[in-house]
């Protein structure tokens, strides 16, 4: 569960960071 | 430049640190390499004078990652006129500590029987990135988010054709923590430790088709951002 959540924690970052 | 890449950790193109005509005859050209965790000075002594040259010994000033010999410059014999040596010198970074500029200016002391010579020499800071740089992803994410973005620097990497950028800067100790692709662009999400326990973070922006990268470094200690986009620049060009 913990990795699923840092997966979409780093998917979330680079969407964020790609479309400020 | 010559291409400093063995297999391995990022090396610079050999150079002149102390020419012949500044210290009585006795010519050092150098480079340095960081060889399975050891951070090296390789050196190469010339005896441009008429007399044979003896005694060698090597110092280091204070610098800003207490960079130290870690053993004595080991010349055995005497080396005569026209002749040259090769030696191999492993240092340390746990000596004394004084803030340098620029970041990675190295002061250099060399004596042998005739004389005492100085130089200055400038070292690629990935010399500095340690074996065991990985940091944790839950950590990444959270010391990410920790760094103010008055800390995070950016620049541009150009002219790059690469289609393993990830491997050539693991080899540099550069790890590749995570990586995602957002509308054709990779967003790689990286860890630096250096010698001093400061840790580096990255992200490398490469986008399909274009060889201009963008590179974002978020540091505790920002200073060091701009020797660490100069590593990766050397490293992803060479």
């Amino acid at each position: 569960e913990l990795e699923d959540g840092l997966d979409e924690a780093f998917s979330r970052l680079a969407e964020c960071r790609a479309n400020p | 430049g010559g291409v400093g890449m063995t297999s391995g950790s990022y090396s610079p193109p050999r150079v002149v640190w102390l020419q012949a005509m500044k210290a009585k005859g006795l010519e050092i050209s150098g480079t340095f390499a960081r060889r399975g965790g050891v951070i090296q000075m390789d050196v190469s002594l010339t005896n441009k004078a008429m007399s044979v040259m003896s005694d060698f010994a090597v110092q280091f000033n204070k610098n800003s990652f207490g960079m130290a010999p870690a053993g004595p410059l080991q010349v055995l014999t005497p080396l005569g006129p026209n002749q040259t040596v090769e030696v191999s010198l492993p240092l340390s970074s746990t000596g004394p500590v004084m803030k340098m500029e620029p970041l990675n200016n190295l002061q250099v002391a060399v004596k042998n029987n005739i004389d005492v010579f100085y130089f200055s020499c400038q070292y690629p800071i990935s010399l500095l990135f340690v074996e065991d740089g990985k940091m944790d992803r839950q950590v990444f994410l959270a010391t990410w988010k920790d760094i103010p973005s008055d800390n995070e620097a950016q620049f541009q990497i150009k002219d790059c054709h690469l289609n393993a950028a990830s491997n050539k800067l693991q080899g540099s100790n550069i790890f590749t923590v995570a990586k995602r692709t957002v509308e054709a662009q990779d967003m790689l999400y990286q860890s630096i430790k250096l010698t001093n326990g400061i840790w580096v973070l990255a992200e490398l922006r490469i986008q399909t088709g274009n060889p201009n990268y963008t590179l974002s470094v978020k540091c505790r200690a920002p200073e060091v951002s701009q020797y660490v986009s100069q590593c990766y620049e050397l490293i992803l060009k060479n």
